[in-house]
């Protein structure tokens, strides 16, 4: 950092007296979450240039895709979930195996990992017909889906979107790290983040999406959607924030997780391993 | 060891050459890119540079930086340039001529826009010498990538709608402005 050069206002910032414990200063509240800021303004986290932030996703809660200018990383405090990760240009390589309609009717309640296996069985060969609705009804394609649980690192580079799900039993607890001295963050030394949908909620109505701002025209011409559709994407009425709560089933693509994996004894062997 | 490297370094590319674009669709225009990778020295200074033309009544589909600061800088003709900030403000909503310049602040996303036969030129810097750009619609776009069910849910729109939002634009970087049959051929041929 020292060498692509400190700015002249920021030279002092480490001339710190005393240390203390910091505690969140702002709850950013949403339908089905809330996200706690640290005051970035404070003299030992300018000194760091850094900015932290804990993100409390509940039981059925979706937080929407969401960028930032500087490199993050996470860490899973609690609980588990899916999440996803928005590379440009990388090719939808989760695909599922069966329409949607046929999910949504015949896989109500079934577990997440038998569904994901299932959803695997018969994969190959069909990648010609994604992203098509015909008389079978219409397969999804996306990106990579991984899960996410307790001790797990998530690090995200600067301008990718990220959004995750809660699918546990508890709240789902991610603190992350936003290193916004790196020189990647181009923008000042505030933390800033994107939406690609939702809004700021209601103590945030400001605070819009990303399509928020386009002209609806100009977004149903490069989406080719209808203008009402491109109102739509604005979330111009939405008041739930960028924590939702998701009404039913929850269902992407994903592998089924290692049974190992979901077990305890994968963080807790038992006195006969070694 | 110099005079084999350093002084030889090459410091110099053409990027208005139309054979060398990296994105060339006939009757929209064309995009090409000078980075680190065609120019080495570029490592050093950190810096990049696009160069587009773009024909009228097409556009540039939304998109933003990812990883750096842009400077877009006219060199001809107008078009309608949209950019929003990270509140979802539109920060700048103006048509700009040649001779004007234009300040991307990365994270920023930004569309732009030439209507009836208004063509439109231009080179933009960029503060990074691997500068990466996402899209906002297309075939490579972010919300492409998304899963129906974030969309349907994100959105609060039916999975019929979030399908027209994933699929409806084929085309990557360039479209036209406006509906209409031969865009319709167009995508099919480049699906």
């Amino acid at each position: 950092r020292q060498s692509f050069g400190v700015p002249p206002q920021l030279q002092n910032e480490c001339n710190l007296d005393n240390l203390d414990v910091l505690q969140p200063s702002e709850v950013i509240k949403s339908e089905a979450g809330r996200v706690e800021l640290w005051d970035h303004n404070n003299p030992q986290l300018r000194c760091a240039g850094v900015s932290i932030a804990r993100f409390i996703i509940e039981e059925g809660g979706l937080y929407l895709p969401t960028y930032f200018s500087s490199p993050k990383i996470s860490y899973v405090v609690q609980g588990m979930g899916i999440r996803g990760v928005v590379v440009p240009g990388c090719a939808e390589t989760f695909m599922d195996s069966q329409p949607i309609e046929q999910q949504q009717q015949g896989q109500e309640g079934e577990a997440w990992g038998q569904q994901g296996q299932q959803r695997q069985q018969g994969q190959q060969g069909q990648q010609g017909q994604q992203g098509q609705q015909g008389q079978q009804g219409f397969r999804d394609m996306h990106q990579k889906v991984e899960h996410v649980r307790h001790g797990d690192i998530i690090a995200i580079a600067p301008g990718s979107a990220q959004w995750v799900y809660n699918t546990g039993k508890q709240p789902l607890i991610i603190v992350a790290l936003f290193d916004i001295a790196n020189y990647q963050n181009q923008l000042d030394r505030s933390p800033r983040s994107f939406r690609l949908a939702g809004s700021g909620g209601q103590e945030q109505q400001q605070k819009g999406n990303m399509l928020s701002g386009f002209d609806p025209k100009i977004l149903s011409q490069a989406l080719k959607i209808d203008v009402r559709l491109a109102q739509e994407l604005q979330n111009q009425k939405d008041s739930r924030g960028n924590i939702v709560l998701v009404k039913g089933p929850f269902q992407v693509a994903r592998p089924p997780l290692r049974q190992k994996y979901e077990s305890e004894t994968w963080r807790h062997p038992g006195p006969q391993d070694n | 060891g110099l005079e084999e490297t350093i002084c030889s370094m090459r410091t110099h590319e053409s990027i208005d050459d139309p054979a060398r674009a990296d994105v060339y669709k006939p009757n929209l225009g064309r995009l090409t890119t000078v980075n680190s990778l065609t120019l080495p020295i570029l490592q050093f200074l950190k810096l990049s540079a696009t160069r587009g033309i773009l024909q009228g009544n097409s556009m540039v589909l939304p998109k933003y930086n990812m990883n750096a600061n842009e400077l877009l800088y006219a060199t001809a003709g107008q078009a309608r340039i949209q950019v929003v900030n990270d509140n979802g403000e539109n920060v700048l909503d103006k048509q700009v001529q040649k001779g004007q310049l234009v300040v991307l602040p990365q994270g920023f996303a930004y569309v732009i826009h030439s209507q009836g036969n208004n063509n439109f030129e231009w080179i933009s810097f960029k503060t990074n010498s691997n500068a990466m750009i996402s899209a906002l619609a297309g075939r490579t776009s972010a919300l492409r990538a998304l899963p129906l069910q974030v969309l349907t849910n994100a959105y609060q729109i039916s999975l019929e709608e979030a399908r027209k939002i994933k699929f409806n634009t084929l085309e990557t970087t360039l479209t036209h402005a406006s509906g209409g049959q031969q865009q319709y051929i167009e995508q099919i041929v480049e699906a």
